[in-house]
């Protein structure tokens, strides 16, 4: 109670016209801060208790330790440091709001998991540059994860995020693809002579290693204007339906 | 091709009123559902866009904005109309005076007494634009300390300025105000409308009180309001919002245009208690605002509410967050 009477005093002092209007010395808009910033984050303190309470009741799994963080800098010592962690959110309002949440991370690839446990489409987004001669937040995030959040009239949702080991089963994808292109190429090499030619060449050799995925075979065949060919197939029984 | 051999603008333009004219007797046998002639110009007269190689778009399922080869928004394209549509920014210059008389008043952190007619630009350039699945955003930097984010979430029917503005330099002496302006093709006619204060939404017309005959000493500052949470335009088709994530002085100083202030470091007191300038001295430097806009376009005359956007702005979710080294997927 006396964290919320915190919170309610300096609402209160908010209600000078100074305050609504910004017309207060300096100093004073500076003290008008301190007051406000530290009320807001004692009073977090309740939902940090409250969304345990409800999100685990029986207190049979760990209890988390919920921070309010500074996204208006894209700020968050939680989330930039951490693997894995839990964004629980509740809304306000009386009605479904569907709300973009950014949450500002280190680069990486990450998964986010809604309270169903599905994974959810999710965006990481580089955040800008300092601008020269602005002077910039400091933070250890480059980016900002980003996802839409659906949530119901005055309800709590949590979801779990979580970085993904960094790039490992591109670069297994990668290396893999190559490794078999090697073979396959060593076996034919007495039968067809490969040569890469072009650029144009290199670039849909790319777009094969893109679409590689570990298991898959090739096939090679001459087109009908006599030029050398080669797929991916995906799936075993595409193989009856080429034309060769 | 028929159009082509004609030598006038006479013979163009009755061979184009030819055409016409058999393509509403066309239209009118194949029983398309045009009400009358007055539907059929307004198709006419709808802009064409035609997408060219060095333009791009950021866009989702509702709307799309179009941009030039330099990354400057161009136009605003919405399933059944185009409009144009920039955004600026600028800044006003704050008047110097020694506030013996309203003439004298400096511009202070009650008054806004811009020094000239026409605010200041700014250079800035689109500097990379990003694209994916639930957001696609353009970056804009101005010369004069100004950064942006122009964004388009999925399936959200607005788009997003998020701004990034200051320390306004003063090394020039001169105390400045920086403005957006979104500027459009809407016909509002001198009016706009803005929620003094949250209270009640109030019909604005330039240069105009309901209640008197006015003439205004000082045209800019004379058509500022207060915005709380929304400004307004709109002509007979649609209807342009701004929302503000707080309170911020507005107007709509042209056709088809609503302005915006964003920040402002003044070097002056204007003698209305306050008794010091509003110079952010404390860490030396001056301050950095960050805040966001939200644009929403409407059918004119729609009956929509935009109080619930209004409100979804301002009580966004509280957002917690918790690590979970401990805790496994599976537990969560």
């Amino acid at each position: 109670e006396f964290v919320l009477d915190e919170l309610r005093s300096a609402l209160g002092v908010m209600q000078h016209h100074d305050a609504v209007t910004g017309t207060e010395k300096e100093h004073v808009a500076h003290d008008y801060e301190r007051i406000l910033d530290s009320a807001i984050r004692d009073a977090s303190l309740i939902a940090n208790q409250a969304f345990n309470k409800i999100l685990n009741p029986n207190e049979s799994l760990p209890t988390l330790s919920y921070k309010r963080c500074r996204f208006n800098e894209s700020s968050c010592p939680v989330s930039e440091n951490s693997e894995q962690f839990v964004v629980t959110m509740y809304n306000p309002l009386g009605w479904d709001v569907k709300q973009p949440i950014r949450v500002p991370v280190t680069e990486g690839t990450y998964s986010v998991f809604a309270p169903n446990g599905d994974e959810i489409t999710s965006q990481l987004i580089k955040i800008p540059d300092p601008v020269k001669n602005i002077p910039t937040r400091k933070s250890k995030a480059t980016h900002e994860i980003v996802f839409m959040a659906y949530l119901h009239p005055l309800g709590i949702k949590s979801f779990f995020i979580r970085k993904n080991k960094k790039d490992k089963r591109e670069t297994k994808r990668t290396k893999d693809f190559y490794l078999n292109v090697n073979d396959y190429f060593k076996n034919l090499k007495d039968n067809i002579d490969i040569v890469i030619k072009s650029e144009e060449n290199l670039k849909s050799y790319n777009d094969m290693a893109n679409n590689y995925q570990s298991g898959d075979n090739f096939a090679s065949f001459n087109t009908n204007d006599g030029k050398y060919d080669e797929k991916i197939i995906k799936n075993p029984q595409e193989l009856e339906t080429i034309d060769w | 091709n028929v159009l082509k051999d004609k030598d006038s603008s006479k013979e163009y333009f009755d061979e184009i009123e030819k055409l016409r004219v058999g393509v509403e007797r066309v239209l009118e046998k194949s029983g398309y559902p045009f009400a009358n002639e007055e539907e059929l110009r307004m198709l006419s007269d709808e802009p064409r866009i035609v997408e060219r190689e060095d333009e791009s778009f950021i866009e989702n399922e509702h709307f799309k904005l179009r941009l030039d080869s330099s990354g400057q928004i161009t136009h605003l394209i919405l399933p059944d109309r185009t409009l144009n549509m920039r955004i600026q920014f600028y800044y006003w210059t704050g008047c110097i005076g020694n506030n013996t008389k309203p003439s004298e008043r400096s511009s202070g952190a009650y008054i806004f007494r811009p020094e000239t007619t026409q605010p200041k630009s700014m250079s800035f350039k689109t500097t990379a634009k990003h694209q994916g699945p639930v957001v696609q955003e353009l970056w804009i930097e101005g010369d004069k300390n100004l950064a942006a984010s122009v964004r388009i979430y999925h399936e959200k029917q607005f788009f997003e300025v998020d701004y990034v503005v200051g320390p306004i330099d003063i090394t020039d002496n001169t105390g400045k105000e920086y403005i957006v302006r979104y500027e459009s093709d809407l016909v509002n006619n001198g009016i706009f409308y803005t929620d003094s204060n949250g209270r009640q939404t109030l019909k604005r017309r330039l240069n105009e009180r309901p209640q008197w005959n006015l003439t205004l000493e000082e045209p800019i500052a004379g058509n500022y309001y207060p915005v709380t949470n929304e400004i307004f335009i709109e002509d007979k088709d649609t209807k342009m919002t701004i929302l503000t994530d707080r309170s911020q002085g507005g107007t709509s100083l042209e056709e088809g245009q609503i302005e915006l202030m964003l920040h402002r470091r003044l070097l002056h007191d204007d003698a209305f208690g306050v008794g010091e300038a509003l110079n952010e001295t404390a860490n030396g430097v001056g301050l950095v605002v960050r805040g966001k806009q939200r644009v929403l376009f409407r059918n004119a005359g729609e009956n929509y509410n935009t109080t619930k956007e209004i409100l979804a702005m301002h009580l966004e979710p509280i957002v917690l967050v918790a690590d979970a080294k401990g805790l496994t997927y599976d537990e969560w």
